[in-house]
């Protein structure tokens, strides 16, 4: 089974600062509760 | 017989050069003729997404994955013997990889069948929740197949180069004309000391909705869904909201679900926050994560920000394996494949989660969502054609507040079933 999360989050500023970013590697093994990314 | 086989005399005739010539041409042309025609008939006709792909795929769009999937759910349903289920469930964590240490019930005989074992809870404390205020936490335990931003146009990689439409994948953006209030702005005027109207809109979408329109009374405020808690503080977003008995729930992903005391108050706090429906101030881009669960994987699913479910889609599709390997051969599979899509929004502006269905986990549970019935064999295809291929469902009565049903960060929202 598969959960696929699609969302709207502030873009990175001129500078590539702030903004979301993600947190993870592609192929990634994750649990509840740790962070993909973070704004 | 034999002796008529025997004694039969085989006479052998050569054939003209010029027929095996026509022949021949004959079986060229019409095999151009059938090729011409095939394209000109797929280049006018609507591309309808059909499972092509490796053999392995097409052989398995020919199997009755539905009803495979169900019986499989019936056959893991039955009790297992009590003497069978220690080694049993031993056996099923050594070959995927489940750690038994996690698990909620330290005596494994009280999960009457793999289908409870697999729909297990896990102890206390064991999944702290990432506490960083603009942290999108994973919903579920597994591996992140990919992840990124949606390019233009709302195509969404799946994975090694595949790509689907968001459009088909969560189903056409809500209407425009969204009527919900802006719960920040009812907050306000509400500390202005107007009176604020708030509509709640029961039933499921599509059905004829009753329109509930009336003036959130000061109890409403101070005291939505159990919540007594005092307007500045939702705006403040400090700490003193807390639910009828005066103690804040733990932020902690083993509790059944969140008891909703806390809920409205968390959610609240965010929204009134942020700029919440408006959206973020500057620009905002779209991302999106996929997290695939193995079969030995927690199979529960919890929310990954503080967010306001709106609605729900329930598109009842196929059942395909979501493996790795076959979202690598598959396109579209996660647009083809039965799943339940939340929509909602959160500070940031729109917030989706959509666990999708695979054949040996049909069945997607949505705890506050008890209407909703998937893997079903005897699926209602009419109302789910007439609403563009889903049956929709909008929450606004939970909370007339905050117009949907709100849901913290970590709560446990839903999870996969055997079969």
């Amino acid at each position: 089974s598969t959960v696929v999360l699609v969302f709207e989050a502030p873009a990175p500023g001129p500078d590539g600062k702030g903004g979301f970013r993600f947190t993870v590697e592609r192929g990634q093994y994750i649990k509840v509760g740790e962070a993909l990314g973070v704004v | 017989a034999r002796h008529s086989w025997n004694d039969t005399k085989v006479e052998w005739y050569t054939i003209p050069v010029g027929l095996g010539i026509l022949v021949v041409a004959l079986s060229h042309l019409r095999k151009r003729d059938s090729s011409t025609s095939a394209t000109s008939a797929a280049a006018n006709e609507e591309k309808l997404i059909r499972p092509m792909g490796a053999w392995q795929v097409q052989v398995l769009s020919t199997l009755p994955l539905k009803a495979l999937s169900y019986y499989w759910g019936v056959f893991n349903e039955i009790p297992l013997p009590t003497f069978l289920r220690v080694p049993g469930f031993k056996l099923y964590a050594w070959i995927f990889g489940v750690n038994l240490s996690e698990v909620g019930e330290d005596d494994l005989r009280s999960y009457r069948n793999l289908a409870e074992f697999f729909y297990r809870r896990l102890k206390p404390g064991v999944r702290p929740i990432d506490p960083r205020p603009g942290a999108v936490v994973s919903p579920a335990d597994g591996r992140v197949l990919q992840f990124g931003e949606v390019h233009a146009g709302g195509l969404v990689e799946q994975v090694k180069g595949m790509t689907y439409s968001l459009d088909a994948l969560l189903g056409a953006p809500a209407s425009g004309t969204d009527t919900s209030p802006n719960p920040a702005e009812l907050v306000k005027r509400k500390l202005e000391g107007k009176s604020v109207e708030t509509q709640a809109r029961y039933g499921k979408g599509g059905d004829a909705d009753r329109e509930v329109t009336h003036v959130a009374s000061d109890e409403e405020f101070a005291n939505v869904n159990g919540i007594s808690y005092t307007l500045p503080s939702l705006l403040s977003g400090d700490k003193d909201a807390h639910n009828a008995s005066g103690d804040e729930t733990p932020q902690d992903v083993s509790l059944p679900q969140h008891t909703t005391t806390s809920a409205v108050a968390t959610v609240g706090r965010d929204l009134a926050r942020g700029s919440w429906w408006s959206g973020s101030s500057g620009d905002k881009r779209l991302y999106f994560a996929v997290v695939y669960l193995a079969p030995g994987d927690y199979h529960r699913f919890h929310s990954p920000v503080n967010w306001v479910v709106e609605r729900r889609r329930h598109f009842a599709g196929e059942l395909y394996s979501v493996s790795p390997w076959l979202q690598s051969r598959l396109p579209g599979l996660f647009t083809l494949n039965e799943r339940v899509v939340l929509l909602g929004r959160w500070k940031y502006g729109m917030f989706s989660m959509t666990p999708v269905g695979a054949t040996n986990v049909g069945s997607i549970k949505i705890n506050f969502d008890r209407e909703l019935r998937t893997n079903s064999l005897t699926h209602d295809a009419t109302k789910a054609d007439s609403e563009g291929g889903y049956a929709e469902a909008v929450y606004r009565g939970a909370s007339a507040l905050l117009g949907g049903h709100p849901v913290p960060k970590g709560m446990e929202i839903g999870g996969f079933n055997l079969g």
